[in-house]
Formats: structure tokens, C-alpha cells, sequence
């Protein structure tokens, strides 16, 4: 088990550093282990620079930042070992437009290969999905999911659909 | 692997039995505050046999049961069933669909049933051991968690590499 | 001091049943004290009932539920002691659409009496601002902080205020 | 009792003199992730007094003066300045106008000034006192503190009641 811990830490570490640079648009990031000659008891660091600034520790980042940069590890993490099934709960809150957009793109693309639950107040992400939950509180209290399909073309063609 | 259907019966809002299916297809799910997005997450992870309640947001194991509303008395239990497409054999059950049931009842009894025979919660955690589902769960990110990847401990993080292992 | 205590607990009180109620656009908020005959020693406890649902334990309520009651909760204290200065951090973000138009009306009304700051992503809340401070980092990590005004109308009529 | 001006230099990102001047109008700060808003904050708590380098997202007192970028030294000192207008005479000083201005060193050093004149910490808190811009300061909401309210112990928010008394 220490040749696979090994491996895929090599593994995460490589998707990483490209996942990184795609979500900020730049910088670096990469993982390193804490005690690299005991791999059964040995910690994982992240270490990142955003691009523009110089390196520091993770507490300095702001809190968008904070959010970008975690994704990018999860993402590492799924593309190593995909997950039959992804949630995000209001993961893209703290992103500003631009952040949001690279987000989006590397979550579609990660969505061919597991099925993604996305919960979202923003705009942007819900647009860039093609099926809609709608949650709502019809009768006080009690939660109904109402699924809406896109049709062609972008909201105008969405459906509810019926007995899902 | 993929999970194709959700069913959720008397879980924290989920009164009524509420059921959708996933086709692979990227999802977003809206609603104003309070509708019981999260909820969805919560019966989800349930399901899956998270055992703390401290993760579903409950403080006990019967506090996910549908407490009651303006309209309705509380339910004396609350089930949720996850129906897995098993047709490339990832998981280790011999069958081409794979549902999992978890229920909980006023009194604390837990069931859990594989394929609808009644199972053990450690059948449940075997079946689900390397399918990317396990406990450590990079993949199920709840609200106002995202932090929690760069805010864990090294040591923390390392499980996460042992998951994906 | 117990006098004092005493009747800003009561001020307090009232005013957060208020608010809570325009926030939330009906239900009920209220604060208790934990041990009504030690002045000195109590603590305050709050307890909230959504529209719509029944009377539960605060951890229960939603993301979105915990921001606006504790922004209620604060809109309070601030009717019965003003402060000069209030500077809000993305408190809006876990907010949906309507709570935060809500949320919106209460801090207009409010920023009569306090000089307000509202850090924001939401273009709800940007849009309800006469004044916006952009902030960048036309070099890289250096910030800096460029003002604008409305004049008539909306953002069509936002000028660079030079020299501010 | 209205804060006019701030003036930061030195301190975080600000490492040229930014200055800008509040007029009683809502003003929405806008802009991308990691380009100072927060940072913003900070100074302005740092400047009222906030003795814990914790509350500043700092590791230590001297981790708020800039630390250099790619094109530029790291600076020897942080300074804020805060101008009030004390028409109203709310601050216990007999000026209409009242400037607060902290600033710390490399080595370490603070310097408080009061209307330009060098002060202890303890005659900042001491002015600042009664004025709402106190410790326990409700009226400052970090980013996601928000549930802070909420999640406090009773003890806790008895201390906003304190304050407002
Ligand atoms: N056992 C239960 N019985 C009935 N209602 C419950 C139970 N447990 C939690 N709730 C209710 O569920 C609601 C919270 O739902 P949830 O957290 O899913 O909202 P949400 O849609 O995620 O909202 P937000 O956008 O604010 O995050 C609360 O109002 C709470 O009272
Ligand atoms: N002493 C310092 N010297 C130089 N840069 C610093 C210093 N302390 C913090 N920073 C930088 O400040 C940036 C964080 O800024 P801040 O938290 O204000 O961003 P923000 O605009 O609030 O972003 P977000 O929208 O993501 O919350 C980080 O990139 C960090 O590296
Ligand atoms: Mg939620
Ligand atoms: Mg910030």
C-alpha cells in the first residue's frame, strides 16, 4: 500500500499543478508531503501561488481564492479516482464572475465522466446547466424537486417534465 | 457506476415521497432559501451510511425524521433509497442495478437493505468500499465546506490521497 | 449597570422582533435570557420561528436562514446603539434573490443613520449603491481603489470621481 | 460621529498610499477575488486598535506590513489613518476634526497618534470607548462571520447587549 499511496500522491500532485493553473488562469500550485521518508504516517501540504503575487502561506489567501484553489484539489482528486457521483453546495459563492466561468468549464468537463449535483444561487452556473432541480416549499414546510430539461436552445425551451 | 435514481421519504422535509432520476447529465439545483436544497445532500450522504449525525446537520439519529409542519404530524420514520446502474460490475453485487435502502425509526431502529434484503450498515460500507463513495468523501462537498480542503490539517489531507488510492 | 442592561436587553428585543419579521417577510424571532435573575451573569439565547414552519433549534435553519436572522439580529443592536461605521462583508452571499432585496431595503434605511461599506459579488446589492469603490490590482499585488458616483439614472451615469 | 477619510499605506496590499474619502452614502466595494476588499477591512480594523493579529487574517503583528510583490521591496512600516468628524463632539476631544493614526515597524515598534500627536494604544481605546466603535464591535462583519452571530454562545451575545448598552 505505500507503493500505491505513492503513485497516486505523484498522480494527484501532476493533475493538480495543470488544474491549478486552469482555474486561477496562471500561478502555480502543488502538494508535497510532510515526511517524505515515511509514507504510512506522512501528511500532505499545499503550497500555491497565485499568479501576479509572490508565494505565501494559504492563510493569506482571500476567501475566493481560498474556494479556487480547494477546487482545483478536488478536481485533482476526481480525476485520479472519479467519483460515481459529485455535490457542490454553493461551492462557486465566494468566486467572482471570472472565477465562476473557469470553474464552470472544468466542471462541465469532469461531468462527462461522473454525474454532478451542483447547488447554486449564481446565475452563471445554472445557466451552463442543461437540467434544472427546482426546489421548492409548495406547501409550507414540505419540500417538492420540480426536474426542467432544456430543449433547444437555452431557457426559453425549458420543460417541466413530467413524472420524473 | 452511476446513480440513476433518488427516493427520499419522510427525511427532514421530505413529507412526501419524493423521487428523481439522473441521467450523467450536470444538474443545478435552485431554490430560494430554506426549500431544502441542502436536505437533498443530507439524504444523499445518509443513504450512503454516513454514520455522525453531526454531518447531516441532526443532533441525534432520529432527528432526520420529519419533525412535522404547519399542516402535518411527524413521521414515525424516514427512509432513503439509491438505486446504482451496476452494469460495468463495479460494485462487488451481481446484478446489473444495485439499490441501497436506509430507514430509521422513532425509536432509533435503523434497517438497511441491499437490493431490498434486509442487510447490515457494515454490508452497506463493504459494497460500497472502493467505488469512489467511501467514507473520506472529497466528493460530496457541503455548504460552506469548500474551506474545509485547504482549512484540514496535513494530516487530514493525506486521507484524501489514501481514498484515491 | 443592571438598570442599563436591563433596558437595552428590552430594546434590543423588540426591535429584533421587528426586523426579523420584515426580513424573513412574516414569522417570529425573539431573544431570551439564560438566567433572567442574574443581570450580571446571563446570556442571551435567540429563538426563531421561519414563515411557514414550525418553531426548531437555530443549528437547523438553512444557510441562507442563519445569514438573515443573524443580520436581523444585528440590524438590531444597531437601532438601539448606531454605529458610525458598519462595514458588511459578502453577508449577502448565502442569500437568494428575494431575501436579499429584503436585506437590501432594511440596509438603505439603515445607512441614513451609519456610514455603510458593503463588500459584494451580488449585483443586486452593487446596483442599490450610489457610490461604488472599485477595487483592482492594476499592478500586480498591489491594490488599489478607484471611486465612482452615480449621477442621474443608473450605471450609465457612473463617473470616475477624480482625486478622491 | 462619522468617519471622513482613510488612509492606508503600507499596510497589505496597499503598498502605494491609497486614500479615499466617505462622504454618509452607501458605497458597494466592488472587484475580483484577492484584490485587497477584505484587505480593506483589516485596515480599518487595525486602525480602530484590533490588538489580535488573528482577528487580522495575521500571523503575528508584523505580518500586515507588505510583504513585497513581484515588482517591488517588501515596505519597513504599515500606517492607517483614520479621520472622524466630531462636529457633534461624540469623541471626548475638543476638535471638530479627530485623526486616529497607528502604524507598526519590521522590529516590531507601534506608534499611536491622536490629531498627529504620538498616544498610547490604551488613549485610542479610550477615546474610541463610548463611541460604538468599541471591541465588541457588531457593526464590523468579516467575511463569513456572518454565522458567527449566530453560532456564539449566549454568553457571547450578551456582550453585543453590553456594548449597545
Ligand atoms: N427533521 C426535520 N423535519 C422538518 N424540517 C426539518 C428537519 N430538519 C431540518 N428541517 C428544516 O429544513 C430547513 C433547511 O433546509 P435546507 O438547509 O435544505 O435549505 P436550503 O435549501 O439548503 O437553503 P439555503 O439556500 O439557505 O442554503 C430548515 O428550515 C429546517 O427547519
Ligand atoms: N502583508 C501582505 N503583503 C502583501 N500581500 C498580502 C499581505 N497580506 C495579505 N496579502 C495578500 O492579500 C490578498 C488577499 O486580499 P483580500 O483578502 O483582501 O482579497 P478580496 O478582495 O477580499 O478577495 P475575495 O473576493 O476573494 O474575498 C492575498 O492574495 C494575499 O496574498
Ligand atoms: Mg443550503
Ligand atoms: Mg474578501
Amino acid at each position: 500500500t505505500r507503493d500505491r499511496f505513492a503513485t497516486t500522491f505523484e498522480a494527484v500532485k501532476t493533475e493538480f499543478q495543470t488544474l491549478f493553473t486552469r482555474l486561477f488562469g496562471g500561478g502555480e500550485g502543488t502538494i508535497m508531503l510532510t515526511k517524505p521518508d515515511n509514507l504510512l504516517e506522512t501528511g500532505v501540504e499545499v503550497e500555491v501561488t497565485v499568479p501576479g503575487k509572490t508565494k505565501k502561506r494559504l492563510e493569506l489567501l482571500s476567501g475566493g481564492e481560498r474556494a479556487l484553489a480547494a477546487s482545483a484539489l478536488i478536481f485533482s482528486l476526481l480525476k485520479v479516482k472519479p467519483s460515481p457521483l459529485v455535490i457542490f453546495d454553493e461551492v462557486d459563492a465566494p468566486l467572482d464572475g471570472r472565477n465562476v466561468e473557469r470553474f464552470i468549464e472544468v466542471m462541465r468537463e469532469f461531468g462527462k465522466r461522473s454525474q454532478f449535483l451542483c447547488i447554486t444561487h449564481n446565475n452563471l452556473t445554472i445557466e451552463a446547466s442543461p437540467i434544472w432541480f427546482g426546489v421548492t416549499m409548495q406547501e409550507p414546510g414540505i419540500t417538492s424537486v420540480i426536474p426542467y430539461r432544456t430543449t433547444g436552445g437555452q431557457t426559453a425551451g425549458r420543460v417541466y417534465v413530467q413524472g420524473n | 457506476l452511476r446513480l440513476k435514481r433518488v427516493r427520499i421519504v419522510g427525511f427532514k422535509t421530505f413529507a412526501e415521497k419524493t423521487e428523481f432520476d439522473l441521467d450523467g447529465e450536470l444538474v443545478a439545483i435552485v431554490g430560494p432559501n430554506g426549500c431544502g436544497k441542502s436536505n437533498i445532500v443530507d439524504a444523499i450522504l445518509w443513504g450512503l451510511g454516513e454514520p455522525k449525525p453531526r454531518n447531516l446537520r441532526a443532533a441525534n439519529a432520529t432527528e432526520v425524521i420529519f419533525a412535522g409542519s404547519q399542516n402535518r404530524k411527524a413521521h414515525s420514520y424516514a427512509e432513503v433509497m439509491l438505486l446504482f446502474d451496476n452494469e460495468d460490475g463495479s460494485l462487488p453485487v451481481d446484478t446489473p442495478e444495485v439499490s441501497i435502502t436506509r430507514r430509521v425509526h422513532r425509536n432509533g431502529d435503523s434497517e438497511y437493505f441491499l437490493n431490498k434484503q434486509a442487510c447490515r450498515q457494515k454490508d452497506i460500507f463493504d459494497v460500497l468500499a472502493d467505488s469512489g463513495l467511501g467514507k473520506a468523501g472529497y466528493a460530496i462537498v457541503g455548504q460552506k465546506e469548500i474551506d474545509a480542503a485547504l482549512a484540514a490539517s496535513a494530516e487530514d489531507r493525506r486521507a484524501w490521497i489514501d481514498e484515491a488510492a
